[in-house]
């Protein structure tokens, strides 16, 4: 007896002599009626068919799920970061978005004043049974090394993260801010900035979104290289082996749709 | 010396490997992880009498006990009593990738119900 089941039902296969058509139209639709029941079962209206193969995964969503299901224990420490208990505890559901680049727009504000780059997120696959209980906006920035500088006195960063409240009009617009870091450019990792407020509102009114804007203030006026530290646009020569896919703004939700337990961290089985 | 006796084989209700993969259909395509899972099933016997180990309630007793004496009560099934979640990581029909937990796919113990 095989204990490695297909998930295409024996009865499916079968083949009658005098009958093979009728079989095969009968086990076409057995199968597609059960492929139906199983995506239903996950949640899914249809069955889901990637654009791309293989698939563009945002590195952190695959940490997550190594984190969670105990298979990160097992990956030497490559995880650079910790599992987020708190958020996790109270979502059954974690979602990655990517901003819709053709909508990037930078705004002009005016001589002297920082360049905020706005980024907007079609959030419209989050289902409405589904209550969002924190979002993040990462970004990534990389290190800028100084030559024959000091980097603990040079490289002084701040990052700001906006909601932005109205449509934008020509050099105005109107913003809140959600979050914001000062970083040094002297090293390289993920930034994890909380916009819940904004995201949760957009998901429970389930209405159009003016989207988030991110400004990166240079403190200590270093002409140099500006604008290559936190990465949040796609560079116009990229650089050999750097994939855009895995560099640019990641928006996570955390959500529970009421059915099932939280994603709360495991050890392996 | 002794005689050696064969192994009697268990037909009791017990939890059997079922290994799940996701690649017979080709939806490893859109499921990142994992690749299939091991989901279990139960089979096996529920004998008269219900030893307790073989988890069962008053009701599965109580109607074995009746099956015992009129064959047209079906005797108790081997059924699972516990089951756990797993996690997945796939994308959706709009291209995004989700991660989540899905309830009762994995048998953790079986019993006579």
């Amino acid at each position: 007896e095989s204990n490695h089941a297909s998930l295409i039902p024996e009865e499916g296969k079968k083949k009658v002599p005098g009958l093979q058509g009728r079989w095969d139209a009968q086990s076409h639709e057995l199968l597609r009626d059960f492929e139906a029941t199983l995506l239903h079962m996950f949640g899914l209206k249809k069955r889901p068919r990637p654009s791309r193969s293989p698939a563009a995964v945002p590195r952190y969503m695959l940490d997550l799920y190594r984190l969670q299901s105990g298979e990160g224990d097992e990956s030497g420490g490559e995880i650079a970061f910790e599992y987020p208990e708190r958020s996790a505890s109270r979502a059954n559901t974690v979602r990655g978005f990517h901003h819709e680049e053709h909508m990037e727009r930078v705004h002009e504000l005016g001589e002297g004043e920082a360049t905020p780059l706005r980024f907007l997120f079609n959030l419209s696959s989050i289902p409405e049974d589904e209550l969002l209980s924190s979002a993040e906006l990462r970004l990534y920035r990389q290190q800028i090394a100084e030559a024959g500088g000091d980097d603990n006195k040079t490289g002084l960063h701040r990052i700001n993260v906006y909601e932005v409240l109205k449509a934008p009009r020509p050099g105005q617009l109107i913003t809140q801010l959600l979050d914001t870091r000062l970083v040094r450019h002297n090293a390289s990792r993920w930034e994890s900035f909380d916009v819940s407020p904004a995201v949760l509102r957009w998901t429970r009114e389930r209405r159009p979104n003016h989207g988030l804007a991110v400004e990166v203030l240079h403190l200590d006026r270093t002409p140099r290289r500006r604008g290559e530290h936190v990465r949040v646009s796609r560079s116009l020569h990229q650089e050999p082996g750097e994939d855009w896919e895995q560099l640019r703004p990641l928006l996570v939700t955390f959500g529970h749709d009421g059915k099932g337990h939280p994603l709360t961290k495991r050890t392996k089985r | 010396s002794p005689k050696q006796r064969g192994r009697k084989r268990n037909r009791n209700c017990r939890r059997h490997a079922l290994y799940v993969d996701f690649s017979d259909v080709g939806w490893n395509d859109w499921i990142v992880a994992p690749p299939g899972y091991q989901a279990y099933y139960c089979h096996g016997e529920c004998p008269f009498p219900l030893a307790d180990h073989l988890n069962s309630t008053n009701h599965a007793i109580v109607q074995t006990l009746v099956n015992s004496v009129n064959n047209n009560i079906p005797k108790a099934c081997c059924v699972p009593t516990e089951l756990s979640a797993i996690s997945m990581l796939y994308l959706d029909e709009n291209d995004k990738v989700v991660l989540k937990n899905y309830q009762e796919m994995v048998v953790e113990g079986c019993g006579c119900r």
